[in-house]
């Protein structure tokens, strides 16, 4: 089983 | 106010075509450095970023920063109709609610102009950091289009790898599995047609295909694709747009439970 993770995860609000 | 015209408007079409799919609505940010987009699709999986500078525009007058809504279906339904040797304008009034698409035949007997009603979107603007990538692959994007729509029919997910020996492209569905491996080759009379590996440490991630094919359908505006990966980090998948500037998508990985 695999979990997607969301881009937000990464990358901070600016 | 707000004037930029694309002598090669055949390049605004393909990038439309080439984010309508995973973005329905996004904000188009206009400076004095460029036209410029970032989006997330619905379920913020993906993240696209495109830029057309400045200086890729015949003229470019943009007198104050301008960040125009609009609904990329609507969008490209007006584009569509324009031709595909078109110059094409784009035009808005500083706070107003409309844009205008302008396009103009190459012998100038033909000039037609498309209003389109903008919207307020409420989106978020995510800070990219630069970063030192593990592993870039540059290939021929017509060779990564194809290695995602055939390993799509085989399973959801895809498997890169990046070692020494090449890059791996491996999924696996109810009927079976498959591996594509791609290998450094230097092409004397096409670069195009090269794949070239830069490696700093060897790194596997899991992606969702339904996202990468979905890139792929920017393969029209560049002959090359480049992926860069990182451990734990979203892939980008950068197609350059002829001199004028770039679209990259960022996808999320999958992990493993």
């Amino acid at each position: 089983a695999s979990f997607q993770n969301t881009i937000k995860m990464y990358f901070d609000e600016d | 106010m707000l004037e930029l015209r694309l002598v090669q408007g055949s390049l605004l079409k393909k990038v439309l075509d080439a984010i309508k799919d995973l973005v329905t609505d996004a904000n188009f940010d206009c400076s004095e450095s460029g036209f410029s987009l970032q989006a997330m699709d619905s379920s913020h999986v993906a993240l696209v970023a495109l830029l057309l500078r400045s200086d890729g525009f015949e003229h470019y007058r943009c007198d104050r920063n301008l960040s125009m809504g609009m609904n990329l279906t609507n969008m490209s339904k007006m584009l569509k109709c324009a031709g595909n040797d078109d110059i094409i304008t784009i035009k808005a009034d500083d706070g107003g609610d409309s844009v205008t698409f302008m396009f103009e035949s190459p012998s100038q007997d033909k000039v037609s102009d498309f209003e389109m009603k903008l919207m307020d979107i409420d989106s978020e603007h995510l800070g990219i950091p630069e970063t030192e990538y593990h592993a870039i692959v540059k290939m021929p994007s017509a060779e990564f289009a194809r290695i995602c729509r055939d390993l799509s029919t085989i399973g959801d997910t895809v498997v890169i790898s990046v070692s020494k020996d090449g890059v791996k492209f491996s999924t696996s569905g109810d009927i079976g599995s498959a591996n594509v491996v791609c290998r450094q080759n230097n092409s004397v009379d096409n670069k195009d047609n090269e794949t070239v590996i830069e490696m700093n440490e060897p790194v596997s991630l899991t992606f969702a295909l339904r996202y990468l094919n979905s890139f792929t359908k920017a393969t029209t505006l560049s002959n090359t694709v480049t992926l860069s990966m990182s451990k734990e980090l979203p892939v980008v998948v950068e197609y350059k747009i002829a001199e004028i500037g770039h679209i990259r998508f960022y996808l999320a990985p999958k992990i493993e439970d």
